[in-house]
């Protein structure tokens, strides 16, 4: 089933997030599987960090707090 | 908490730093008071000294811009990113910039100057992001009154600079109980609306049959009218509301909203005036029967009628032989109470008079 243009809306959010402050690389479109573990990886770290059930999916919790108010510096300090 | 790599921090204990700027949202002279509070959180507990320049440069250059604004990290517009600084450093090590786009204020409006300011200057000192959700450096914003730095936060700071020789007495708020000490009591336990909900000092835990991990959050970020401190809750399923009693006051929440007319005092539930405190409370939905357990007895409370029952208070250690002459928290789940006391947890039966098994508390938080 395609996803709806909400949900991708949704996904690029959560990538731009994920890129922000965990240091998820850009670019890695067309090396679809690479991209898809990268991405699942990075939700788990964030999902780890604020003690979230880790899924390495972009659930309702987690959504809910990558639209949270939040400082610009990374979560990853690296 | 967390360091940067290498745990970059200031060589020197006098730290300079100048205002560019000023957020046309706040006066002159509030947002020089949020930047010197911000940074007095980290002085008084530090050996650091902070030194304002009118010119020049300083170690922390603190301004105020909107999307992008000069150092290619650019804000986002109102809410999301709000404000961040550069870890110690020469040229933009240190520097704090303020999203232009957000509305500043100094109360509990979003989004408090101070409160991110002194989150900000965490950074510019040295700190780096904490998944302590009571800590000030945790990433996300909530406002909070009082004292900002937790335990977790001090400890943080002073592992890099040491502690502040001349400290006067402050009271730091405590880091996030943790779910698995084996010592963990609850203050109170309700359901909502299928959810367990575990209070225990600032924050709660939040169950669901679904989630096999607890939630833990502040109450004053879900609920801002509360007090930090819940001594007793219960659920109404019929009426849809969660009472949360603290002192001699209770709240009645219709999911997450307040509902009109509260808080009330707890007396008007027929309870005599020198009960100054609930240390438990348990809607039991057979019979519409509220129990409120208040130091070594307890009442009940007809919910249909709104009146106290007859012949109460009674003793709990008759009543419910087996746990103990006091209870910390109540809750009741399929014919049977579970009447939690400091770490242990009683499951009870309702209709045997008995206790079934004992368990730590924190069983039932998947430890």
């Amino acid at each position: 089933k395609p996803i709806s243009s909400e949900e991708k809306d949704e996904v690029l959010f959560a990538e731009k997030y994920l890129r922000r402050y965990y240091g998820m690389p850009a670019g890695l479109q067309g090396k679809e599987k690479t991209s898809d573990v990268m991405y699942k990886k990075k939700i788990q770290e964030m999902q780890e960090f604020f003690k979230l059930n880790v899924t390495g999916k972009l659930d309702d919790d987690t959504l809910e707090l990558m639209e949270m108010a939040r400082c610009g510096v990374p979560d990853v300090a690296e | 908490y967390n360091h940067f790599p290498n745990d970059l921090k200031w060589k020197t204990t006098e730290v300079t730093f100048r205002i560019l700027n000023y957020t046309p949202d706040l006066s002159k002279a509030d947002v020089d008071r949020a930047v010197r509070n911000g940074l007095n959180v980290w002085s008084s507990v530090t050996p650091l000294k902070f030194k304002k320049l009118y010119e020049g440069n300083a170690d922390i250059m603190i301004s105020f811009g909107a999307r992008e604004h000069g150092d290619f990290n650019p804000f986002d517009g109102p809410e999301g990113l709000l404000a961040h600084a550069y870890p110690p450093g020469n040229g933009i090590g240190g520097d704090t910039h303020f999203d232009e786009d957000e509305t500043w204020t100094k109360d509990f409006n979003a989004f408090n100057l101070f409160l991110v300011a002194a989150h900000e200057f965490g950074h510019a000192l040295g700190m780096a992001h904490s998944s302590d959700p009571g800590s000030l450096m945790y990433p996300v914003y909530s406002y909070r009154k009082g004292y900002p730095l937790s335990e977790d936060d001090i400890k943080g700071i002073q592992s890099l600079y040491g502690e502040n020789p001349n400290h006067r007495r402050i009271k730091p708020k405590p880091d996030a109980p943790s779910k698995c000490d084996p010592e963990l009591s609850f203050d109170a336990v309700t359901e909502l609306r299928g959810e367990t909900i575990i209070f225990k000092d600032r924050f709660y835990w939040r169950l669901h049959l679904q989630m096999p991990e607890p939630e833990q959050t502040l109450i004053k970020s879900t609920w801002p009218e509360i007090p930090n401190k819940v001594d007793a809750a219960y659920e109404n399923p019929e009426k849809d509301v969660v009472i949360i009693f603290s002192g001699i006051k209770m709240w009645a929440l219709n999911g997450y909203n307040l509902v009109d007319g509260y808080p009330k005092y707890i007396h008007k539930l027929g309870l005599p005036k020198t009960v100054r405190k609930i240390d438990a409370a348990v809607n039991i939905r057979d019979t519409g029967k509220t129990l409120l357990f208040v130091e070594e007895e307890y009442w009940s409370y007809d919910e249909r009628t709104g009146t106290m029952d007859s012949e109460y208070p009674r003793s709990i250690k008759e009543d419910f032989p087996g746990i103990g002459d006091e209870v910390d928290a109540a809750a009741y789940h399929f014919g049977y109470l579970y009447f939690y006391h400091e770490h242990i947890q009683f499951e009870y039966s309702y209709n045997s008079r008995k206790v079934m098994r004992i368990m730590r508390a924190n069983s039932i938080l998947n430890c």
